[in-house]
């Protein structure tokens, strides 16, 4: 998180720290036996990462204090339209972890709301993402064992879609933005996801309860002025999501 | 060899001259030999007789003897004034034998061919009760009463009398033994009747256990006594009334006891007269009734049925618990309950209890608990209440779920569309906001 600050206790309890094989992802609890992540974050090369090389954390503000022993994952559903063999195509960039023990929630873990089918975001609307992703401290960029948060506003996908676009003039390989996307951050900078961030959430608050309106998904550098973070519009996978959790 | 056995007698036959109704031969000397069963005697009855007639039937003659003696001699034709013909009635035998011998002499008369006889005999019943008294001293055929059957007799006796082994004789009867009937009649000998002296009679009422026996004293009672200042003594004539683990109880004099209670099911009654004196006996009624148990009482969350005023020998009850009691016996619960007033005066079970039900611990419920509104110990209308583990949990339906304890033992919801409570996560509510105040 670039430009966030360190979650206090209980404030995100249902921000998960995923690890595999050393790297660092973010996820959500939104069941008490599932998890919701970014598609990347569990498919390597082409090909879903086994189930065993996920290790998941809940419950935790800090890596050092409190890591204890992980949840194992007993199955792992990567969206079956997601195909990003190049990184260049996040588009449904969604997964779903089921972990192998239900999860008894407390203040510490909690899960996030699913949006409603339609549910809008409306651009300028505040919303708070997290993770244990890197952060700069003194313009320089390390990774915490902290999780961070910051506020960021929704853009508007022409405003987004046109710095991408800006970007692409001078940069190869660059992802495109789609409809299951949104993007969120201010233009100036200084405040946005960054790498470890991945798969974590980006919430929106409404009538007191915080919904997953996205998930971190990729973005062009992190918090450069002109720049974008770019999020998997949670919404539009309800269906799957709901299909998915009820067969298995 | 061996002997035939004799021929059964028979009940009626017919017997005829030799050649008859051809004329019989000259110098005949014919017998036949009738009999008829034991206790009959014999009727002979002739259809025709045609024999030379003679003065006394001294040429030709039909002689009727039995044991020898001669019942008649006969011969001539019917109407004819000679000879001495028999007629159509039937003419008896004092027994069950009787003889004919047929006699005839060497000539017959040549104008008139005689035929000889034809008769018809016949069985029947003797009145031997009517026979008079054998002259031997034996003395009457029976000594009391004499009953007349086809082919024999009975004797009999009177009332107070008993027939003796001979058959014939009767004895004084005390009547004694076991009566063991619910009710009967008793009396002395030969009651209303004074009993002859040096009577010793026993009589023993014996009904099963679970009946007393209740005597009651009717009509005469008048047994020999000494009038003393404690009331009548009773040195030789008694009536000894003996009930078990009691001491016996000598009854006489002229005033009846009425009724007597003995609370048992056993009673001996030794009535002895000596040699004189004069009593003039006794009778009395018993009947019996059942013994009767304890009043169950009332039962506390049950009753008993039936209701009576008085339970008595083999009573059945029966207990049933209210609703959301249940029946413990001995500590084990037990799904009915009956019991029987005994012989002994006890029921032979002892009343159960009336417990409360309970139904169990109720469900417990994921990320939630349930809490007892009213009530304990989940006992039978109790009520809880489910609640999640708030507020991380909530209640599926968000409305309260209800149960109460009802007699069929489950937990039943208050509200009949719960099926089953449902504690289901609070999402994106946590305990700490993130605020910033500074601006």
């Amino acid at each position: 998180i670039i430009g966030g600050s360190e979650t206090p206790d209980y404030a995100i309890p249902w921000q998960v720290l995923l690890s595999r094989n050393g790297q660092r992802g973010g996820g959500m609890v939104i069941g008490d036996r599932w998890i919701m992540t970014a598609a990347h974050v569990v498919v390597v090369m082409g090909n879903p990462v086994s189930k065993e090389t996920i290790r998941i954390y809940m419950g935790l503000t800090d890596v050092n204090i409190r890591l204890g022993s992980p949840v194992l994952a007993s199955s792992v559903h990567v969206h079956p339209e997601y195909n990003n063999s190049n990184s260049v195509n996040f588009n449904h960039d969604i997964a779903l972890i089921k972990m192998q023990d239900s999860v008894t929630f407390s203040s510490s873990i909690m899960p996030i709301c699913l949006p409603a089918a339609g549910a809008t975001y409306i651009n300028g609307m505040m919303g708070l993402v997290s993770g244990f992703g890197i952060t700069e401290i003194d313009d320089r960029r390390i990774l915490t064992n902290k999780m961070n948060y910051v506020h960021l506003p929704v853009v508007t996908q022409e405003t987004c879609s046109n710095s991408i676009t800006l970007l692409k003039r001078t940069r190869n390989g660059v992802p495109s933005l789609t409809e299951n996307m949104f993007c969120a951050g201010v233009p100036e900078g200084g405040k946005d996801s960054c790498q470890g961030d991945s798969g974590g959430p980006y919430s929106l608050r409404e009538d007191g309860r915080f919904w997953a309106a996205g998930i971190v998904s990729w973005g062009i550098d992190c918090g450069k002025q002109g720049t974008y973070g770019v999020y998997t519009r949670v919404a539009n996978y309800i269906d799957w999501i709901n299909k998915t959790m009820q067969e298995n | 060899c061996r002997r035939l056995p004799d021929p059964e007698p028979l009940m009626h036959g017919a017997v005829q001259s030799p050649q008859y109704p051809q004329p019989y031969s000259p110098n005949l000397q014919e017998q036949w030999d009738l009999s008829v069963p034991e206790g009959y005697q014999i009727q002979i009855t002739f259809t025709h007789l045609d024999i030379e007639a003679s003065t006394g039937c001294y040429y030709d003659a039909l002689t009727l003897l039995y044991d020898a003696k001669i019942l008649g001699k006969f011969c001539g034709q019917e109407n004819s004034a000679d000879g001495h013909h028999p007629g159509s009635q039937p003419i008896p035998s004092p027994g069950n034998r009787l003889t004919l011998i047929f006699q005839t002499d060497d000539n017959n008369p040549e104008r008139h061919q005689n035929v000889g006889f034809s008769a018809q005999y016949q069985a029947t019943d003797v009145d031997e009760c009517s026979a008079p008294e054998p002259r031997d001293g034996s003395g009457p055929l029976c000594s009391q009463i004499c009953l007349n059957t086809v082919g024999s007799y009975l004797c009999a006796c009177h009332h107070g009398y008993e027939l003796r082994p001979d058959q014939r004789s009767c004895v004084l009867s005390c009547g004694g033994g076991i009566f063991d009937e619910l009710e009967g009649h008793l009396f002395s000998p030969g009651y209303p009747s004074p009993p002859p002296y040096a009577v010793s009679c026993q009589y023993i009422i014996s009904v099963e256990p679970g009946f007393t026996v209740t005597l009651n004293f009717t009509d005469i009672f008048h047994i020999e006594s000494t009038d003393t200042v404690q009331g009548p003594n009773c040195p030789h004539h008694w009536l000894q009334m003996t009930i078990p683990d009691r001491e016996p109880i000598k009854l006489c004099g002229g005033k009846s006891p009425g009724q007597i209670v003995t609370n048992s099911n056993t009673v001996r009654l030794d009535y002895h007269t000596d040699d004189e004196g004069l009593s003039q006996g006794w009778s009395l009624d018993y009947s019996t009734h059942r013994v009767k148990c304890p009043f169950p009482g009332n039962m506390a969350n049950g009753r008993v049925t039936p209701i009576l005023t008085e339970y008595f020998y083999r009573d059945y009850i029966f207990v049933r618990c209210d609703q959301g009691y249940k029946l413990m016996m001995d500590g084990q619960e037990i799904e009915a309950f009956s019991t029987m007033c005994q012989s002994d005066e006890k029921w032979h079970l002892t009343l159960p209890k009336c417990h409360i039900i309970d139904c169990r611990e109720p469900e417990p419920l994921l990320n939630g608990g349930v809490t007892f509104l009213s009530g304990f110990q989940n006992q039978y209308r109790s009520v809880v209440q489910y609640h999640c583990n708030e507020p991380f949990y909530t209640l599926l339906g968000g409305i309260n779920v209800v149960f109460t304890c009802e007699a069929d033992r489950k937990w039943r919801p208050n509200n009949d569309i719960i099926v089953s409570p449902t504690c289901i996560p609070v999402c994106g509510q946590p305990t700490k906001l993130i605020y910033a105040y500074q601006r």
